[in-house]
């Protein structure tokens, strides 16, 4: 469902190059569940906003669905996003003046739905993560780990077919974010979703069917597990 | 060292009043290594916002040293802030078009200092979480974990009697982690500095020699242990 094909990313040029990501090649099947682990500055971010599309690669290309995304336009990589992929970030990037519900209906809009339905699979998707009290909160209203699930339910109410999740239980404790997982687990399951995660929880670790490792912009591990 | 007496924190009223922290009481003494620990929203931030001096009680009084901050002069507040409190922030709070090396160095601002101590004090801080070569990074230029560890040196560079943390792990990888921890350990025994931390990671958890839960708000358990 997407693949990295010799993707670097740089930064800087001549002495000040960083190599956030370096000739990295990774092929994602349908329905796969898997974590991408590495220290803190290894590149997972990075690799994560290329093969959702956020930013392109210095050099390489990602494909999605086995199309090629090089050259495409930014109108084109929107519309790609908009239907294939839901994006939780590490820092959230909730709109700061819409409530919880209205941030998550926000990945609705290119659905075509009608807004009374919306407004439902909206209100729905932030119950399954326990903030059905909360809807009309702003994000300033909320705790850490509160927008960090308003983050998650706007990126899985729209059933992606391409689940990306940078860090999604960093702020979340350990009951509130099996459940996060049981969610997503069941979405893998019902939906043959893919899901690729980044983290540093041991607790998503376990659940991984397949774990890739990064380490200074590189791939150094790609390893299947019997879950 | 520090101690909130009867403190709670409302939002809104009547139908809308949410009490994110109820009636709390408990008391911190030097050199203590704290934990409170509790779920998701449940008042953590709340809680350690109040005793940090960046937020006022609704009712209930928060002493620093034994002396009691209730109406003191906004002016007031940030001089013993700047003097007697680190706190490093669930959401970092970085300067955007600071370097690294200028956001830690802010915080020696207040120090009396001359210039050329408070950058080699500031560069310090930085290398020992690791971050001694990126020291002109801007924050938008470091990963999730990097600037995380921006927000730590900020705290620990002047070495304050009362280091409040919140969720200061929460985007590390576990050696990285470690190495944080191993830094305020050594702080809290050479300089007999408090440690108050939240945190949903067990490898903070397991350091604690005090841990303090909160429930709705509430303290539920407030328990020693030895080391
Ligand atoms: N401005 C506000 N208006 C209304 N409720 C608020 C406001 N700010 C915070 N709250 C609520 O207060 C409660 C405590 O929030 P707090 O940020 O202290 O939780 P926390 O324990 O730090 O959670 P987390 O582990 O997710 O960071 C939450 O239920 C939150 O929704
Ligand atoms: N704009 C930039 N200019 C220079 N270097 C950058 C820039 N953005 C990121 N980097 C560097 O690229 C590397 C990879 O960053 P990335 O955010 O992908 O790491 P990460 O694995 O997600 O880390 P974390 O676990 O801390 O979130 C880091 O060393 C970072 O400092
Ligand atoms: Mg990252
Ligand atoms: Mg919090």
């Amino acid at each position: 469902i997407c693949e990295l094909e010799n993707a670097s990313r740089h930064y800087g040029s001549g002495p000040t190059l960083v190599k956030a990501l370096d000739d990295f090649s990774v092929t994602f099947q349908p329905g796969e569940f898997t974590v991408l682990s590495g220290p803190s500055g290894s590149g997972k971010t990075t690799a994560l906003n290329l093969i959702g599309l956020l930013d392109n690669p210095t050099s390489g290309v990602v494909k999605i669905d086995g199309q090629s995304t090089a050259g495409l336009s930014s109108r084109a990589l929107t519309e790609i996003r908009g239907h294939k992929i839901g994006f939780i970030f590490q820092s959230f990037n909730l709109v700061p003046v819409l409530s919880a519900l209205e941030n998550v209906e926000l990945a609705l809009h290119l659905s075509g739905l009608d807004e009374g339905v919306t407004r439902e699979l909206a209100a729905e998707s932030l119950a399954e993560v326990g903030l059905g009290d909360l809807l009309d909160r702003r994000p300033n209203q909320l705790s850490g780990g509160q927008q960090q699930r308003v983050a998650i339910a706007r990126a899985l109410v729209k059933k992606p077919k391409l689940l990306i999740a940078d860090e999604p239980t960093a702020n979340l404790d350990s009951k509130t974010g099996n459940q996060v997982l049981d969610l997503m687990a069941r979405l893998n399951q019902e939906h043959d979703a893919t899901f690729l995660f980044s983290t540093h929880d041991p607790m998503v670790m376990e659940r991984a069917r397949r774990v890739v490792k990064i380490l200074d912009g590189r791939l150094v591990e790609d390893e299947k597990r019997g879950a």
